[in-house]
């Protein structure tokens, strides 16, 4: 049982400290399989020009691979993270995106050989079920590198973006944020995951459905400390502390935190693994076999 | 009696809300003067490869001049504040720095004209005194783009880069920062507007202008919000407010606000017009004059 998780965004925009929440643990502490493939060369700023091709830019850009083993509602999940590393950080962005986009593709052709394989039982299914977007919280509006990516992604991937360290917007300016991010994305088509709602769902259930996706991008915080619950003073929750008070991860009046939980692992792990498969993939593979 | 403040960063920093909150006063409702010159031009993405000459990228940015007379310290002072919209904000910087260069470098050729004319004593001083440079409150270090522009302007413009939107970081989390700033600066000998000591100065001067040459770069937090003082119903004060506290923008114990007004307007003002014009003018000049 897979899950595979894209995250991609600046770095320091708290991937990692979300990923650790998310999943109560500690991936900083794994090494990285990093992926071989063109752009995991050395290249730096002044070798980015050698390496140019018709293409133009070569992006700066790594794959990283980290995987755990966790128990989810009982169940064993072999968890696996893919990170981007150096995405968006150089000077010039152009083609930053490329390596991801091959690293999606590679992992559907993957799937497409061993489906044409005599032992299929045997396959792990390796494909990306979701991609966290981080986004930064300007309170302005989505950047055109934001906009290049999704538009590259949102029909290879179950996109999910997220407003990153969203503690630093006041709720109003995260209101008006998020509907200036939901027009932009509409303006181009670009679809986010959305909840599937089945005929037998009670009007609770559908009502949560559809907040879940009214709530996106979701507004949220992560953090790597501890500090006693003011609730329960013999457990311990996430939290950050500032001079002027102090965040709770968990509390859904700070943040869209476990909602993004709710979504990615306690109610929808298995529609996102299903829409790979079902929807995604197969899109994937027909158009491959056309050409 | 003219202030010339430049500044510089990527869109949704909180610059506008800074200098409002610095000068106490609404630049938003100003109608900026828009620079006209070759980065003017209307070029968005597809038309940057159509302007590309030898020297590679156009970039996108303009240059915006906004102007208030202000009273400061009982003494008249046109302040104006040059901001450049669109520097790091397309997916490609390369050379974005080059039209805030070219309007420093033209305010400088300005003076150096009005030095040569009959009527010298009705020069205004338009040459830049001071850069705020806006740094993104990632946490772990400066980015290439910050590090090539401030590399580009330190020896043409007294630089004073901010952490900006510091409330995003946590104090133990600001320190780490500042030190790794000061060490990636220092690698590249890029120099900070130092407070001068003067002989004359007594123990506590000296101590107040050595804090504030260390606690670059400062951590700011600027608002356009404000609530009633908990220490005085009458009086209101900035801030923001948060459903896990209220971060004052004048509270010490909240950000560096306090001291990049010190430097800026309470007690260098002066000295940063003097070393504009006794020191980098002169360096301008001279390397004109040798060309
Ligand atoms: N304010 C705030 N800071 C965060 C949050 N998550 C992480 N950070 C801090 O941001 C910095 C970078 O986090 P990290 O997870 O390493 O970012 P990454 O580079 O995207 O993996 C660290 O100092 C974190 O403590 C958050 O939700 N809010
Ligand atoms: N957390 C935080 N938000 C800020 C701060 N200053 C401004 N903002 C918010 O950030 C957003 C962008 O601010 P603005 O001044 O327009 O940024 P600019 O694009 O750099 O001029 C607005 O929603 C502001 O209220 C700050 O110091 N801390």
């Amino acid at each position: 049982f897979t899950f595979n998780l894209l995250c991609v965004g600046k770095s320091g925009l708290g991937k990692t400290t979300l990923i650790n929440s998310l999943f109560n643990e500690d991936f900083s502490s794994i090494d990285a399989n990093n992926v071989v493939n063109n752009s995991n060369q050395e290249t730096d700023i002044t070798n980015t020009n050698n390496n140019q091709d018709d293409e133009g830019v070569q992006p700066n850009v790594k794959i990283e691979v980290k995987s755990k083993t966790l128990i989810e509602n009982g169940v064993k999940l072999k968890l696996t993270v893919i990170d981007a590393p150096g995405f968006g950080d150089s000077i010039d962005s152009t083609n930053a995106w490329d390596p991801i986009i091959d690293e999606i593709n590679s992992r559907f052709d993957q799937y497409l050989d061993s489906e044409n394989r005599v032992n299929r039982s045997a396959t792990e299914d390796n494909r990306i079920h979701a991609c966290l977007y981080f986004v930064e919280p300007t309170g302005h509006f989505l950047t055109p590198l934001d906009l290049e990516f999704c538009s590259k992604i949102h029909e290879k991937c179950n996109l999910i973006p997220v407003i990153a360290k969203s503690d630093i917007l006041t709720d109003e300016e995260i209101e008006t944020f998020k509907s200036r991010i939901k027009k932009q994305l509409d303006e181009r088509n670009i679809q986010l995951f959305e909840p599937p709602i089945y005929k037998l769902d009670d009007g609770e259930t559908i009502n949560v459905s559809k907040k879940l996706y009214e709530m996106m991008p979701y507004a949220i915080v992560g953090s790597n400390d501890f500090i006693k619950d003011p609730n329960d003073s013999n457990k311990l929750i996430r939290a950050r502390e500032y001079p002027w008070g102090v965040i709770e991860v968990e509390n859904s009046n700070h943040s869209d935190f476990t909602l993004l939980r709710d979504l990615l692992i306690k109610q929808y792990l298995e529609e996102l693994r299903e829409r790979t498969a079902n929807v995604l993939y197969e899109n994937y593979r027909s158009e491959k076999l056309i050409k």
